[in-house]
């Protein structure tokens, strides 16, 4: 579902945060992108994800090849294909959680009355039916990163994106959060983890090892 | 250094995020609190670092009984003697890594060319000697995490608070960050690490426990 050909990211004054990546992401698959802070793993995640175009080399998304489409294209295949957990949750500031969530419904068909209902599950699900009407300057750390959790989650996506998804979260919620991403793949949903957490990490059947922008291990490991 | 006593913070809505609180920290400790997501960890920190003031109680800092105090004096009282690594770092956005870390210095008598060094001594002892010009939207979430925690210790405060300070971080930048701390320690500043990852908060001499507002636990170890 997602293939990477010598991926190459360049930030102007010289820093390569991805140098010649190749990746291979078959469709239903879950796995685990580990490696040193600044190693390039938020940054891969982005050009994955279609939000962050690279310096050189070919990205395919759900068989389209990013450079044969228009932004709009982009934009669309982006919205109703992949959800995202960013490691800083970009929650909406005025909004409350089951806003934010049911908003990962817009465009979809769905009425309000079914996303504010969806969206309240999805908040259930990662213990925040307490919790649906705070705004996020009103939730901790750990209650907004299960928002942005929430609201990735609710629209089914093709692909799911997590980055560091369990950092705020003690290891009680951690692993519920887990638990989710993983009957999420079971239905079909392909999930991508970038984790710092070597548990997290070796509890999924593939883990993608980066150091300082490349790829420098991917494998396959029987399931913890 | 710090004493809470029967300290409440209760929100309008009715949300009790600390209740009766009792904590004596001495001067010179080093200790973790530990809890699940939302038990009042992040809330007690700010307390504790004259940030918030509680519904009810007391709070005692540096021998000084805030209520006492103006919030002039407070914010004297915390400018000079508290360091804080904040769950979501709070980087000044357009500055860059060593102008963000010399910004902790100001206000200290201390000349411009002196605070630039010493910021960027504090930055290369976290691993960032080579973003110093980088400002936070170009560093990765990781590095802010190490900026933060650059900005905080760079004063070597009296009271050091930090907020999931290896939250971001993978193990080996994470024993990194301890071990400053250690270090910031053992020339006699107190530090107080929130932490939800065990290997951490058994790694220090001793370990506050909360759950749903409460101080659960409160126990010394023997160092792991
Ligand atoms: N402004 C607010 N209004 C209402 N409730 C709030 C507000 N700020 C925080 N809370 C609630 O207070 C509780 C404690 O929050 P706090 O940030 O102290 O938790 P925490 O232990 O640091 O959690 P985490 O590990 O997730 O960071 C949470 O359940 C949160 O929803
Ligand atoms: N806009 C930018 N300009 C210059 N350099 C950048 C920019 N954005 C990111 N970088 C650099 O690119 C490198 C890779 O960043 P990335 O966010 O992908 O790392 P990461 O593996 O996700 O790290 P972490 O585990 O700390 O989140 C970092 O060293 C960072 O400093
Ligand atoms: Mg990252
Ligand atoms: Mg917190």
């Amino acid at each position: 579902i997602v293939t990477l050909r010598a991926v190459t990211r360049e930030y102007s004054g010289g820093v390569v945060a991805l140098s010649d990546v190749n990746l291979d992401i078959e469709n239903g698959e879950l796995l685990a992108i580990v490696g040193p802070s600044g190693s390039g793993k938020s940054t891969m995640l982005n050009v994955m994800g279609t939000l962050d175009r690279p310096s050189s080399g070919q990205v395919v998304v759900d068989g389209f090849d990013l450079a044969d489409l228009s932004d709009r294209e982009v934009s669309a295949l982006r919205a109703f294909r992949i959800g995202f957990v960013f490691q800083q949750f970009h929650l909406a500031p005025g909004t409350s959680a089951l806003d934010n969530v049911a908003d990962g419904l817009l465009y979809t068909g769905i009425g309000r009355k079914e996303r504010r209902e969806r969206a309240e599950a999805a908040l259930q699900r990662v213990d925040l039916g307490h919790r649906l009407t705070h705004r996020p300057h009103e939730l901790s750390g750990g209650e907004k990163q299960r928002t942005a959790i929430a609201r990735a989650v609710v629209r089914e996506p093709t692909l799911l994106l997590a980055d560091e998804p369990t950092g705020a979260l003690d290891s009680h919620s951690g692993e519920g959060v887990m638990r989710l991403l993983l009957d999420l793949n079971e239905t079909g949903t392909t999930v991508v983890v970038i984790t710092h957490e070597r548990m997290v990490a070796s509890s999924l059947p593939r883990q993608v090892t980066m150091l300082d922008g490349e790829v420098v291990d991917d494998r396959k490991m029987a399931v913890a």
